[in-house]
């Protein structure tokens, strides 16, 4: 089972590394921006991960959504890594209008494991096709979630937003997805 | 099989993004060192990628052998991925000693996956053990093989280093092994 390995890996490979550096980096971040009116909302300390459904990524999320637009990069993360020197990691920062035009900021990117789930089907010698692909996003979203509930360094600096593909025809279903979760109760 | 899943996700989702660039970061590394004898060996314009067999991985190659030291990173590579706008893609040169004390430089790293079938081998909700971890590594080697023989943009810009833990008594095993695959005859 792809998914399965793809969410450990996702897991020990990434956001164990990010995540508790993450409210570090946005504190450095906002003080280099100077700006005393952002990261408002609760969620807005903490990775908001997207996981579509239909494991459709885009590369820059302006491209999905109008009402969304990249701000800056968190600084950079260096960590030497299975000998690479340095190996960055890092988050974007993107502003998200919600429908009175108001602004928030959040720290937003799809789960890079997705890409190759959507690769892999259409790879023909890969062993896995289109129909069984949704089925192993939805696997892999369980997987993350119970690895990540089990996980006391990356407790509640996180949210998984899985997204349905049913609103294909509202221009504006990303924003309102990210804006939810970004305002949600805990 | 979580091996086949992340030899896929090796190949998608990096070798094939930054081995067709490889030879032109090497040049422009050249020319910023401006050396003339360095990048002699056959081997010397490609990716040379240690799978050890034991799956223990260093992140400094040259904490496993003296004969090893980091030289500099080749330029950075920004792709904007996933919503992640430039995240960096590099590699590490490093100078490698011979028995007669002449200095080979080559770009060599890891697979990083192999950390993550490690550090799932070591936590028992991940669903595998230690026994299980050395056929995970040797079918991620095969899969990885196949998969890379049949690429067009890939061709004979890496080589796969499957390193045996057998000469574990020797200080020296990592550089002569690095140095026989840099030296080899197509
Ligand atoms: N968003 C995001 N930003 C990152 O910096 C990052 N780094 C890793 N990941 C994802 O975490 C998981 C574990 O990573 P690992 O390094 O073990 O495998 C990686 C690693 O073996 C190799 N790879 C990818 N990027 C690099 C890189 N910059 N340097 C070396 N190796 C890399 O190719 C595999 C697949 O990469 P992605 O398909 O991008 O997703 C990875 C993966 O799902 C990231 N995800």
């Amino acid at each position: 089972n792809v998914a399965h390995g793809l969410a450990w890996s996702f897991y020990l490979g990434y956001l164990r590394l990010v995540l508790p550096r993450l409210e570090d980096s946005i504190k450095a971040f906002i003080a280099k921006h100077q700006e005393s009116f952002t990261f408002l909302d609760r969620g807005s300390k903490k990775l908001l991960i997207l996981i579509p459904l239909n494991a459709s990524i885009s590369d820059k999320l302006e491209d999905q959504d109008d009402r969304i637009c990249f701000y800056d990069n968190l600084p950079n993360n260096e960590i030497n890594r299975a000998g690479v020197r340095g190996r960055v990691y890092k988050h974007s920062v993107y502003r998200v209008q919600d429908e009175q035009g108001k602004a928030h900021d959040c720290v937003v990117e799809y789960a890079t494991p997705l890409l190759t789930l959507y690769s892999m089907s259409q790879e023909s010698s890969a062993g896995f096709g289109e129909p069984e692909r949704r089925q192993q996003v939805l696997l892999f979203y369980k997987t993350l979630q119970e690895i990540l509930d089990r996980s006391l360094e990356c407790r509640n600096r996180y949210k998984l937003i899985l997204l349905n593909d049913e609103q294909e025809d509202d221009s504006h279903a990303l924003s309102k997805a990210i804006l939810r979760h970004l305002q949600q109760q805990e």
